[in-house]
């Protein structure tokens, strides 16, 4: 059981190549629980996959489950790598895992921006968008976590091309967001939407466009909360719970407001270590450490929507 | 590839709503090639930049002539990614 994913180091970082072809031993060895989905390809046509965990079942409610979708911030898909490799090997082992996958899926995308990750390892390690060209600009790449359709456009992203933050033409006009998009509305039976961002050490549900409160703030809170609790218990990691606009900045056409305003209540967008000394340059000794903290937050929020159907 | 010899990652600390209003027209400027890691929305919140070496003389002298306070969090970037380099390389054989 495992096959060569018992020698794969999850306590540095990967190329590409190299995570993609440990999907493949993954799924060789977990062939019950865990297969590959591809949802379709990058604007520079590399595959988009996702890992899904299933114990079967006709279209059971799901959790989403993203990394990765800013390039740069290379601890999101570590830490991501080393949380499926948790979550399959714990099945079967921890009752709540076991429990879990017994009544819903999982769906994990490691490499949510493949095109700007593949950059990061060739041409620029400091790259977070994608690598699309965009039309009468020299500058390439759209902020992926500004192009959902939920308050697009709005404060908080830029249409300068040349912009970190661009939202791009309109929304999911980015085809990596696109692809997502189709495949939660497609399912339609998602209860959870967590995307894994760093650096801050922030748990942060929606909105980011606007500063009004949702209409579950209060349960979203203290779900979070509960959850920050449990990731703090490990090595007291402190960290921020709120909305995106009341902790960190009003930010529009982010992946989060898009999947709440779409019905997905349970919403939520992870910040990782640390809080400001390597900021996206987070040495690879600390992936193991955040990851599992990182996850006993993850399972607190995946226990809630598993206990809390709606 | 690119490289970033001599660029810095500064740590600023704004006291006020004018500082965050001075820091964001910073950042809206294209003329010394910013990089804001983090961004500039309230003064509970620090806000990280990374300068470019050849605009750190003038961003540090901006910061210094309106009292906005910041250290450096990353002395030189290039360094870091080098070590992460070195190690990846270490790590692949």
């Amino acid at each position: 059981k495992g096959g060569d994913t018992k020698s794969f180091d999850y306590a540095t970082y990967h190329r590409l190549d190299a995570i993609y072809s440990w999907m493949d031993s993954m799924v060789a060895g977990h062939p019950n629980l865990i297969s590959k989905v591809q949802i379709g390809s990058s604007y520079e046509n590399r595959p988009m996959y996702v890992l899904k965990f299933s114990t079967g079942g006709n279209n059971r409610p799901a959790i989403w489950i993203d990394a990765g979708i800013h390039s740069r911030e290379w601890i999101s898909t570590a830490s991501a790598l080393w949380m499926a490799n948790k979550m399959a090997t714990d099945f079967g082992v921890d009752p709540s895992v076991t429990s879990l996958l017994g009544k819903m899926d999982v769906y994990l995308m490691i490499v949510t921006n493949p095109d700007g990750y593949a950059y990061t390892h060739t041409n620029d390690r400091m790259w977070r968008k994608t690598r699309s060209v965009n039309s009468g600009s020299t500058c390439r790449g759209v902020d992926p976590n500004r192009n959902w359709d939920a308050g697009f456009g709005g404060p908080g992203a830029s249409k300068n091309p040349c912009s970190e933050s661009y939202h791009g033409p309109s929304a999911h006009s980015a085809i990596e967001v696109k692809n997502i998009v189709d495949l939660i509305k497609n399912h339609g039976n998602f209860k959870a939407f967590i995307s894994i961002h760093a650096y801050s050490q922030l748990l942060m549900y929606p909105y980011g466009y606007t500063c009004n409160d949702i209409p579950h703030q209060a349960e979203l809170d203290s779900v979070g909360r509960r959850a920050v609790q449990a990731l703090s218990s490990l090595y007291g990691t402190s960290y921020r719970v709120g909305s995106i606009c009341k902790i960190i900045y009003q930010a529009s056409g982010g992946s989060i407001d898009w999947s709440y305003n779409n019905g997905v209540k349970y919403s939520f967008a992870f910040e990782l270590r640390d809080t400001g000394r390597y900021g996206f340059l987070l040495p690879a000794n600390q992936i193991i450490p955040t990851a599992t903290e990182t996850w006993l937050g993850l399972k607190h929020i995946m226990e809630y929507v598993r206990d809390h159907p709606y | 590839r690119k490289v970033f010899t001599g660029d810095q990652v500064l740590r600023v600390n704004a006291k006020s709503e004018a500082q965050i209003q001075l820091l964001k027209t910073l950042e809206n400027g294209e003329v010394f090639k910013l990089d804001f890691w983090t961004h500039p929305s309230s003064s509970d919140l620090p806000i990280d930049i990374h300068v470019p070496y050849a605009s750190l003389y003038a961003v540090q002298k901006f910061l210094q002539d309106n009292e906005i306070p910041f250290h450096v969090m990353i002395q030189d970037l290039q360094e870091l990614l080098d070590k992460e380099q070195e190690d990846l390389q270490r790590n692949a054989v």
